[in-house]
Formats: C-alpha cells, structure tokens, sequence
C-alpha cells in the first residue's frame, strides 16, 4: 500500500486543489510500480492551510504553472522515494519514453517497461537485456511502428529504429551498478513524453512477502 | 521530457509536513506492530482546503469510504489525518466500517475538530479486525508537536526508512511550501483518482 500527505500554506481554490492533485497524481504516483498489485488502500490527501497569504490560487492566476510545478516536483520525489524502496530492491529504474502519439501513451509504454519481471530481474542482474524492453513496448497497448523503436540503457544505445547496434555488454553491466537505471525509448511516433519509476526484482523480495503475515 | 522540466520555479528545501505553516503531527506506538510506531495524526490549526484521490482497486477498505465521506460532509474541508500501520482494516465487513468510524469520532474528539473534518488512513495485513482497544489508547497517547518524524515513522509497514520532502515557491510574493510525507514498499502498482 502507499499512502501520500502533502501539507501546502498556500491558499488554492477547492476544486482546483482537486484537479491539481488528480493530475500530478496521474503523472507520479500513478506511474510507478514494484510488484505490480494494486492496493485496497492506497490514498493521496493534500491539506492546504491558506496562512501564505497569496491570492486565492487557480489555473487563471498568473503564478499558477509555479504551484502546480511545485506540487507535482513534492509529488515526484515522493513516487521515487516509494519506488526506490520497493520491497528488497537494490535499484531505483526510471525509464523515458518520447516520439509517443500522447503523454498518456508514453506514461502507459513507461509503465510497461518499468513493470515488467524480466527488466526487474535483468536491471537486479545488470544485464542489458534489451530485448526484454521492447517485449514491454510491444504488450503496452499504445501505438507503435515495430520498426521505428530506440532504446538506451543509460548513455548506451542499444536499439536504433529497431535494429540492433553493437554494445559493449561489460560497459552496460558496469553502469547497471548504479544505484539509479536509466532506461529510455523513443517510438518516433509523435510528441508524447512519459516517465514511470520502479525497482529492480530481488530473491528478498520473495522472502519479505513469503513471510509477510507470519 | 523537457516540457516537465522547463521553467522550474520551486526549490526544494529540508522540511517536512510540519514545516508548512498550521500543520503539527503526532505519532505513538499502540501495540497494532510489536515494537515500532504505528498510529500517528496530522493536525491543521484552521480547516484546510482538501482533497484525494483513492485507489481504484474494487476492493477498497474501510476508511477511504469514511475519508470521502468526510470530504463530501465538509464541503473539502480537512483539519486531522488519523493514519494506523500494521493492520489495513479492509475486507472486514460492517465491523470494519464501525471501527473506522469510531476512529474518526476519537480523532474528533482529540482534536476538538468535528467528525466530518476528519480523515481517516489505515495500512498494514488485509481481513484482521482493527485491535480497537489499542487504538483507543493510541489516539489518547499522541501529542501533536512541530517533530516531524514519529508521524513519518508510525505509518511505515516494511519500508526500509521514512520518506519526505519540502519544496518552496514564490507566489505573489509570499513564500509558500509544498511538503509531502509517504509510505510504501510492496503491493505497489497505483491506481488512484
């Protein structure tokens, strides 16, 4: 389960308090994942107590891009810190998508990827396994070319237009002992961009939840 | 990725949820985990302007139906979180639902804040009964204060450490914070609105 309490002084209007949260929301904690099960109680409050003393806040006030960026920077560090945590991993994954039809599409492609047990254990394995990515891609339901597909791991391209490029798999393996994986994939298919965050899959994370309730 | 991150105006700052302007939290240990904090409570010195989102699963426990409750009763308006870890009171029947909002009520009652500005939060092991003696005692145990870490520490399960965050904006010249506080390790896939 998570559960997410963010506190504001600023004084925003109700309703786009509302719509504020529900999008960040959709853009962060609605975009990571570390096992895939979707809880009973995950919830996301916001409480904003109005002592800053600004004008009233909606989308028509001047400064409200700053808020909202503000609020979503709060929501974003919390979904990493929660990703990073997940149960036994070693590794935060944080996977780009650009070139999708949507920002939607490209946060579902992200999602894909950062969701899937074979990139968790490759990332755990620091294994560049490239094909386990577009396996992802290509079961995420968005529009795609098949052969117009980049991915990088980190600096290193692995795929371009959905060709194989010569890597250097002992580089890739080093830069997977990072603590944080960058794994990034264009679909050359419009404008949308995405980002989704996960964890790498370890033998604790079956140990945690074998002996969860006893 | 540009379009998220051009034109940054934010800073992010060390703080927590208590280092916003009205807020203080709480946290206790009743008994619902062995050793650790596990009830803890946030707390607003005036009604906050509120709002969630909750998960979509078709099973959903029994406080996200009393904390909608709460925001459609008060028109969103909030002034305590009551949040327990160790035990999730969902998939306990009319019972759960009782215990939650009895919760609420002793919440209510603690804060000298009514009902319906109350918001309830539970996490932990699905289909156990909520302990309520312990929980009563736990209620009556917190102390609100502008520390900010048994709160952040009471409502962890399995994770490994707490999490928070303060970022701090301009807006019309006044300088406003944004601080989140979250739990979560396993059963991780969020669905929420």
């Amino acid at each position: 389960t998570m559960l997410g309490f963010i506190t504001t002084d600023a004084n925003v209007e109700p309703a786009a308090l509302k719509r504020a949260l529900a999008k960040a929301t959709d853009e962060t904690f609605n975009r990571i994942t570390v096992d895939g099960d979707t809880s009973t109680n995950d919830m996301v409050l916001v409480l904003a107590s109005g002592l800053a003393d600004n004008q009233p806040l909606d989308e028509t006030h001047p400064e409200w891009a700053n808020f909202y960026g503000a609020l979503s920077a709060c929501a974003e560090s919390l979904a990493k810190k929660i990703a990073k945590d997940g149960e036994g991993a070693t590794k935060l994954i944080e996977v780009q998508v650009t070139g999708a039809v949507s920002d939607e599409e490209a946060g579902k492609v992200a999602k894909a990827i950062v969701g899937s047990d074979l990139v968790k254990t490759a990332v755990y394995g620091k294994d560049g396994n490239w094909g386990r990515i577009i396996c992802a891609i290509g079961y995420s339901g968005c529009t795609l070319d098949p052969d117009t597909i980049d991915i990088a791991i980190g600096p290193y391209e692995t795929l371009v237009q959905s060709e194989p490029v010569v890597v250097d798999d002992t580089a890739i393996s080093k830069y997977m002992e990072a603590e944080t994986i960058v794994i990034k994939a264009d679909l050359h298919q419009g404008q949308g961009v995405g980002k989704a965050w996960g964890c790498d899959l370890t033998y604790d994370y079956v140990r945690i939840n074998a002996g969860y309730r006893t | 990725l540009t379009k998220q991150t051009t034109g940054q105006a934010w800073k992010q700052i060390k703080g927590s949820i208590t280092d916003v302007k009205g807020f203080t939290t709480a946290g206790a240990h009743c008994g619902l985990k062995r050793k650790r904090l596990d009830i803890g409570a946030i707390f607003c010195d005036v009604p906050a302007n509120a709002a969630g989102v909750f998960t979509l699963n078709q099973i959903q426990a029994a406080p996200l139906k009393v904390t909608k409750e709460s925001l459609a009763h008060s028109s969103g308006k909030l002034q305590a979180v009551l949040v327990n870890s160790g035990n999730a009171n969902a998939c306990t029947g009319a019972s759960g639902l009782v215990d939650a909002y009895e919760m609420r009520a002793l919440a209510a009652a603690k804060f000298a804040v009514p009902e319906e500005a109350v918001a309830v939060t539970s996490t932990g092991v699905i289909g156990e009964k909520m302990p309520m003696e312990k929980v009563r005692s736990g209620i009556e145990d917190l102390v609100l204060s502008k520390e900010s870490t048994p709160f952040a520490e009471a409502i962890l399960t399995t994770d490994t450490g707490t999490k928070e965050v303060c970022v701090e904006v301009v807006i019309d010249q006044k300088t406003v914070r944004i601080a989140g506080v979250a739990k979560g390790s396993g059963m991780i896939h969020p669905n929420m609105a």
